[in-house]
C-alpha cells in the first residue's frame, strides 16, 4: 500500500459518499444517470466475487463491502425511494453496447481462463466505460450541478491515482497488472474533458456547462 | 508467465 493507492482508494470512497449525500439530503437523483450506477453495481459485485476467497487485509475487505452496500443503496435510492426525482429521459445511454464488449473481451483477454478470473476481469473492463452514460447525460442535457461534477471529478482522480501507484509499483517492487493498466488509462482519458471543463469553470466558482 | 493472478487492489 502506498500514498497514490489509498489516494486512490479515499477519492474512490469520496466519490461515492459525495453521490449519496447529495440524493439523500436533496431528495432527488436529477442529473445522476441510473444506468451508470448499475454499471458501477456490477463492477463491483463481479470483480468482488472473491470476498471470500481471497483474502487481502481487513482494509480490503472492508472496503470491498462499504463500496458493494454503496452501490446498491444507490440504485435503492434511484429507482425505488426518489424514483419520480431520475431523469430518465435524459439517460438513454444503451448498456448492451458497453456490457457485452467487455463481457466479450474478458473472455478472450484474461489473466486466467477461469470464472473468478474472467468476472475480474470484465469487471476491470467494465468500469473502465461505466461513467459513459453519466458523461453521455452531462452532454445531453449540457450542463451538471456542481455537486455532480464535484463527484465526477473525484470518480475521475481515483483512476489516474491508480495509475501513479502502478508506476510506482512497477518501480518498487517489479509489480505491474497489464490488463489493470491498460483499462485504467482507458478509464482516465474518458474523463480528461471533463477535467479541463471542472479545472476551467467548476474551480471558478462557475457551473459546468458545455459550450453551445 | 504462470503464477497466479493477484489482485491485492481494489
Amino acid at each position: 500500500m502506498n500514498i497514490f493507492r489509498l489516494g486512490g482508494d479515499l477519492a474512490h470512497l469520496l466519490a461515492i459518499i459525495i453521490l449519496l449525500l447529495k440524493i439523500w439530503t436533496t431528495r432527488s437523483c436529477a442529473g445522476i444517470s441510473g444506468k451508470s450506477q448499475i454499471l458501477f453495481a456490477l463492477t463491483f459485485t463481479a470483480r468482488y466475487l472473491d470476498l471470500f476467497t481471497n483474502f487481502v487485509s481487513v482494509y480490503n475487505s472492508v472496503m470491498k463491502v462499504v463500496y458493494l452496500a454503496a452501490a446498491y443503496a444507490t440504485l435503492y435510492l434511484m429507482y425505488v425511494k426518489f424514483k419520480a426525482t431520475y431523469d430518465h429521459n435524459h439517460d438513454t445511454f444503451r448498456l448492451e453496447f458497453l456490457i457485452l464488449p467487455a463481457a466479450g473481451l474478458a473472455l478472450i483477454i484474461n489473466h486466467e481462463f477461469s470464472i473468478i478470473e474472467v468476472m475480474w476481469t470484465f469487471s476491470i473492463y467494465l468500469e473502465a466505460v461505466a461513467i459513459l452514460p453519466q458523461l453521455f447525460m452531462v452532454s445531453k442535457t449540457g450542463e451538471a450541478e456542481s455537486i455532480t461534477s464535484h463527484y465526477l471529478f473525484a470518480l475521475g482522480s481515483y483512476r489516474a491515482l491508480y495509475i501513479v501507484n502502478w508506476v510506482y509499483r512497477y518501480y518498487s517492487e517489479g509489480f505491474y497488472d497489464m490488463i489493470a493498466t491498460l483499462a485504467g488509462v482507458v478509464q482516465t482519458v474518458l474523463y480528461c474533458d471533463f477535467f479541463y471543463l471542472y479545472i476551467t469553470k467548476v474551480l471558478k466558482g462557475k457551473k459546468l456547462q458545455l459550450p453551445a | 508467465d504462470d503464477a497466479e493472478p493477484d489482485h491485492d487492489e481494489l
